[in-house]
């Protein structure tokens, strides 16, 4: 039975991709079998890992029932990748907020769509655009837990009670087994004031729910979408490969000690 | 007759909030009479201004019709920031994309609310969300310019055309004026091979549009909405600091010699 992760933030820039896409590529590798599915409709784990985002079969297609999903799964030729399939997004996601909003259930769509490839999968990783929005409600909606990227800066660190507000809300009215999967430092400098500041307070709010591993600021990390590599294909030492890799193997081992 | 000028990107995190916060600032420094209108659900503008978003009166209460404009403008007790003045957001606009989706004229709305307050400021800057909905659509409607800020990483680079593009778009159907300000380089580290690719690359497209200052990775910037203060109260003297100075000095330059 596959388990459904959301990593959503409605900050933006917090590594919300970044994590999706190479926490999704580290379980792969690691022997599950992965989809990452893209409803941001800036598609950007969809071009971080090389895919063409204007294809006829995206998650837009899906959302508003004219292909299954199944029909959207796009699957990578290099060995390392080849447990990793991809639900590319597109552009004219922007505007099916306002379609969707029509529709009867408008919250449980993806939820409904994907609950035909629940147990094809190991683990399913859900890449949320920056807002609290019908989207991103989808996707709490289907997923089994959240997990919560966080830049270890000011503003940031504001936000955070509107989502988690925001997941609560779902949990009472549309999905009650929802839960954190954990909250996830990222960008963190240990020679920063504000970084070790911020990453304190989290640490005393959400205790043993935040990641052992902190990501580190690794300008590696932002040159691998260029390439459409994720990091393990671009640059596997880096310091930002090491610390997704322990965040894979992490949620792993609390997943499946149960 | 002032001049209205939204700052948008529809890219998480590459200095929305940062930009249109100290803009304001050195503007109302140098003698303008400024207003920042912050429309993201965030508050972001608003938390960094040291203002409690809570109020009833907010840009949510003006845009669904139960409250002036007027009404909702805070003013700032510090003389440096006499000549500044602020309509706070709040959580609720979350929602508000919904619910002003069935009036009449819906992406005019703040257009039409801030009719009346043109002539009172020498500038209004427009806070955005991270998103091309309708909230975003409304600020773009109303602006005479709109100022872009990018993020010196791939991306955040990769978005731009989705930008320019709703800009097209908006500026056929709803608002022929609308023009670009410019473009602002942002969170620039000269250090970074990646960081001098991305702004070659946009110097390249938007030639002249490029704002001459660029904005350093000055964690200070960071630091500053911690303290609910803009930049020049926080740290005058900081690199953030004065390359803010610079890219409202170049504002008034381009607007003023006409
Ligand atoms: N640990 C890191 N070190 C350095 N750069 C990073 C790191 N994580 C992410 N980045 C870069 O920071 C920028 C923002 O990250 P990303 O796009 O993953 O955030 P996001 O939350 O998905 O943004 P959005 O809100 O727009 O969806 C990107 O240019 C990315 O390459
Ligand atoms: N030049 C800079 N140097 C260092 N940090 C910066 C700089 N500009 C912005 N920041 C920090 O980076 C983060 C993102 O900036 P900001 O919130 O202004 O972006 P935004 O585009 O408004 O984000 P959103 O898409 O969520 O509205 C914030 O924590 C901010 O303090
Ligand atoms: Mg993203
Ligand atoms: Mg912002």
């Amino acid at each position: 039975m596959g388990k459904v992760i959301a990593v959503a933030n409605q900050k933006g820039g917090v590594g919300k991709t970044t994590t999706a896409v190479n926490v999704a590529a580290y379980l792969a590798t690691f022997g599950k079998l992965t989809l990452l599915i893209d409803i941001d409709p800036q598609s950007n784990a969809t071009s971080s890992l090389g895919v063409e985002p204007n294809s006829e079969k995206t998650i837009y297609e899906v959302l508003l029932g004219k292909i299954s999903a199944k029909d959207a799964i796009v699957s990578f030729t290099d060995p390392y990748l080849n447990l990793l399939e991809l639900i590319p997004a597109k552009i004219e996601l922007v505007g099916s907020e306002y379609e969707l909003i029509e529709f009867q259930g408008r919250e449980r769509i993806l939820r409904g769509a994907i609950e035909s490839l629940r147990n094809k999968y190991d683990y399913i990783l859900i890449d949320c655009p920056p807002s609290l929005g019908l989207l991103t409600v989808n996707a709490l909606t289907a997923a089994d837990s959240v997990l919560i990227p966080v830049q270890c800066e000011y503003l940031p660190l504001e936000g955070l009670g509107q989502l988690l507000n925001t997941i609560k809300i779902v949990k009472e009215r549309l999905n009650p087994k929802l839960d954190i999967e954990g909250v996830l430092l990222t960008m963190y400098d240990s020679r920063l004031r504000l970084s070790n500041e911020v990453a304190d307070e989290i640490k005393r709010y959400f205790r043993d729910r935040v990641f052992e591993a902190k990501i580190p600021r690794n300008i590696k990390l932002s040159e691998a979408p260029s390439h459409g590599k994720p990091i393990l294909l671009y640059d596997a030492k880096s310091p930002g490969a090491i610390s997704y890799a322990m965040v894979a193997e992490e949620i792993i081992r609390r997943n499946e000690k149960i």
